[in-house]
């Protein structure tokens, strides 16, 4: 099972 | 003032048809070197940068502004480009307007009133990668839509002479091979092997802009946003997809 993750666990949006 | 114009409001379309895919609304900010814009999607999933450099346009003259649009109304106004329609955009300042203007036997002008988005702009935040591969548009799409018909996402996988889109419903499943070999594949850079999981729908957004002869880079990582550029007719569009990770 996989989840979608957002682009603001990767970088200061 | 603002006042740009372009060659082909054809292939402008194009570029707001995919702006519009996954975004509201966006932001232009144009200067003298050319016209920018940054947004991520309602759902922070997905960003879209647009870089259109003044060298891009027929014609172009342009102060600083910041020209908020509603991209549902640029789109359809866009959807009435004719084959040889060149394409204006003027900044009609009084009236807080962008006139889209398609020039060709004649004028015909919408004017297309603008939204306050100021202090609405997103940063593009530089990420590190190592494997980029340069693939013909159609090829990627054309797997893309191969896989859309067992999952609603697939896994790209990387390696120094490979591309992989895979796909795995719960019967059936798909795979996409590409080689540095084969015709698809302009180049493969990379050193180690990476996998990134993400959802077809975005992907299929990403891309919906692209055809037969455009060129797309994708840079990929393990479990990290998928960065894919391109180019149509001179705007550079440039993407980041956040992954989908194991749980």
């Amino acid at each position: 099972k996989s989840k979608q993750v957002k682009l603001s666990d990767f970088f200061k949006v | 003032m603002f006042k740009a114009k372009l060659e082909s409001a054809k292939e402008f379309k194009k570029v707001v048809d995919t702006m519009a895919t996954l975004l509201d609304e966006i932001c232009l900010q144009v200067n003298e070197e050319g016209v920018r814009a940054a947004a991520m999607d309602p759902s922070h999933v997905a960003l879209l940068s647009l870089n259109i450099p003044r060298i891009a346009f027929e014609d172009y003259q342009a102060d600083e502004h910041e020209i908020g649009i509603e991209l549902e109304a640029f789109k359809k106004i866009m959807n009435r480009a004719k084959a040889k329609d060149k394409l204006i955009l003027e900044l009609d300042e009084e009236r807080n307007r962008l006139n889209v203007i398609f020039e060709n036997q004649g004028k015909r002008k919408f004017s297309l009133s603008l939204l306050d988005l100021s202090g609405a702009t997103t940063k593009v935040p530089e990420l590190e990668y190592h494997n980029v591969i340069t693939i013909k548009g159609d090829a990627l799409k054309e797997a893309l839509k191969d896989a859309d018909l067992i999952s609603d996402h697939v896994i790209m996988r990387a390696s120094p002479y490979e591309f992989k889109i895979e796909a795995k419903g719960d019967l059936n499943d798909f795979t996409a091979e590409f080689s540095s070999e084969d015709d698809a594949i302009i180049s493969i850079e990379g050193e180690e092997e990476v996998k990134s999981a993400f959802n077809l729908e975005y992907l299929l957004d990403m891309v919906k802009g692209v055809s037969k002869g455009d060129i797309v880079k994708l840079y990929l990582g393990n479990d990290m946003p998928l960065k894919m550029e391109y180019s149509l007719a001179g705007c550079e569009l440039m993407f980041l997809l956040a992954p989908r990770i194991e749980e």
